[in-house]
């Protein structure tokens, strides 16, 4: 969907 | 060895209840300290984070670390089999690929013992920075619930706005616009119906009103749901576990490209 970012953006893989 | 027992197998039944549809398979990572649970959505854009404290637990034992990975239907499906004011006992070792749900009747007279597959589940597990929030509001979570259900049948998504004075939910839709404002209320006679506003700096985010709904399931867990927001990060929507942890959902904001 335009302008949903995905949850990886924001948080680093551990 | 892991062993852990809980007075209710209803919270744990409920709480499974409240993720499964958000997320199907999961790997509930044990260890001295409790048990953790943390994945994504299908579509990575929201993430559960499940916290069970060991000394929560009546009982609580595990030997060494232990990932157990299941599939939440299935484990709601036999959670749903748990009378309503049964004991729970979880068991399990690394030997075999099972983990064992004991119920057991406040009497004592009936003792039902279902065994479920462990399944490997390949996952992220996600690194989530201890930040401050530009803006936390605490309120009733069925207040929460009925304004996210009530915007959900106007619009897809949510702007929320915090100030000092108030937090307004916007929606807007085809057939027309909704705003619904929650004033700060202290002056309650139960704390679980105050709406607290703590505001460092004004927020406003716009978030997919789905999966706040599918958050909103939680909302039998606890009586207060507390809301984390700071511009362009993800949401934080907290219910708080009495005596034993919590269940925190987070979704990702919709920022204009």
């Amino acid at each position: 969907p335009p302008g949903q970012k995905g949850i990886m953006n924001f948080f680093t893989k551990k | 060895m892991f062993e852990a027992q809980m007075a209710q197998a209803a919270l744990l039944k409920q709480i499974i209840e409240s993720i499964r549809e958000l997320i199907t398979e999961a790997t509930f990572e044990v260890s001295g300290t409790g048990m953790m649970l943390q994945a994504m959505d299908s579509s990575h854009v929201s993430l559960v984070a499940l916290n069970l404290r060991s000394d929560g637990f009546q009982l609580f034992r595990a030997d060494r670390p232990f990932s157990m990975g299941m599939n939440l239907n299935h484990m709601a499906k036999m959670l749903k089999c748990a009378g309503k004011d049964d004991t729970l006992t979880m068991r399990a070792d690394e030997a075999n690929d099972l983990v064992t749900f004991l119920f057991e009747s406040p009497g004592n007279e009936r003792l039902a013992e279902f065994e479920l597959k462990l399944m490997d589940i390949t996952s992220e597990n996600l690194g989530i920075p201890d930040a401050e929030y530009s803006a936390t509001v605490s309120m009733p979570s069925a207040e929460f619930q009925r304004i996210v259900k009530d915007l959900g049948s106007i619009g897809d998504t949510v702007e929320i706005t915090v100030t000092k004075d108030d937090v307004r939910f916007a929606a807007s839709g085809d057939i027309g616009n909704a705003t619904i404002k929650c004033r700060q209320l202290l002056d309650t006679e139960k704390p679980e119906d105050r709406t607290l506003i703590e505001m460092v700096e004004p927020v406003n985010l716009t978030f997919a009103l789905r999966y706040l709904i599918n958050f909103s399931k939680a909302t039998s867990l606890a009586p207060s749901v507390t809301i984390k927001l700071s511009t362009e990060m993800p949401v934080v929507v907290e219910y708080k576990l009495s005596d034993i942890g919590y269940v925190r959902f987070y979704l990702a904001p919709k920022i204009e490209d």
